[in-house]
């Protein structure tokens, strides 16, 4: 099975 | 006071709906540099970043840094009331809590101005950091756009491989398999049908059809599309708009458990 990532997992709060 | 006039109005339409599938409330930035919006879908799987520069108008008046949020749906709506052909001008206040959207038609015969009420926005503004990607791939958009929906009718996922012998889209279903194959060919006469492939590394990466297929939506904006892929990194999918900016889109990868 594939699991989605988040796209928060990568690129953080400005 | 915020005055935007777009002589291209044709841009902005296709702006919207490039991104009305992907994100339904969004807030607009405007400042010196351009009019941009940042957000992602309500999964928080795909982001999509827009810019139009500020010289890409052919007045651009923005007294102050100023956010308005918008549903994407009903802007849509009240741009889709403009003809192509149609200067834009999009009109904001300091303070106020609706946009003007101003629609001439290229004759000047026809004048007609849209109010949208605004509306408060959460919104989480993401730093994007400058990544070094693994491998770029520059197609023209229209074979993207055919490559998704065709692999979508197979599986639900497609597996982006790069190597030196090309890109590679592959999916799997409950009937069977599909591959398609893309190889350079940046021989061809006109460059808009060019098909480039950049590796630095091997790349090879799983994502949701479903989102690949919403970014397609943006075909319109530009004859190529640019996919930079990065081994566990979100893939960025660009659309360039001439002379004036880009919608990007950023998609987070399936892992593998």
């Amino acid at each position: 099975m594939n699991r989605q990532k988040s796209i928060l997992s990568f690129f953080q709060k400005a | 006071m915020l005055e935007l006039r777009l002589v291209q109005g044709s841009l902005l339409k296709k702006v919207l709906e490039a991104i009305r599938e992907l994100v339904n409330d969004a807030n607009f930035d405007c400042s010196a540099t351009g009019f941009s919006l940042q957000a992602m879908d309500s999964s928080h799987v795909a982001l999509v970043a827009l810019l139009l520069r500020s010289e890409g108008f052919e007045h651009y008046r923005c007294d102050r840094n100023i956010s308005m949020g918008m549903s994407l749906n009903n802007m849509a709506k009240m741009l889709r009331c403009a003809g192509n052909d149609d200067i834009i001008t999009v009109k904001g206040d300091d303070g106020s809590d609706t946009v003007t959207f101003m629609f001439e038609s290229p004759t000047q015969d026809k004048i007609s101005d849209f109010e949208m009420k605004l509306m408060d926005i959460d919104s989480e503004h993401l730093g994007i950091p400058e990544a070094e990607y693994h491998a770029i791939v520059r197609m023209p958009s229209a074979e993207f756009a055919r490559i998704c929906k065709d692999l979508s009718s197979i599986g639900d996922t497609v597996v982006i491989s790069v190597t030196k012998e090309g890109v590679k889209f592959s999916t799997k279903g409950d009937i069977g398999t599909a591959n398609i194959v893309c190889r350079q060919n940046s021989s061809v006469d006109k460059p808009e049908e060019a098909t480039t492939v950049e590796m630095n590394e091997p790349v090879s990466l799983t994502f949701a059809l479903r989102y690949m297929n919403s970014f397609t939506k943006a075909t319109p904006l530009s004859n190529q599309v640019t996919i930079s892929l990065s081994n566990e990194l979100p893939v960025v999918v660009e659309y360039k708009i001439a002379e004036m900016g880009y919608v990007r889109f950023y998609l987070a990868p399936k892992i593998e458990e």
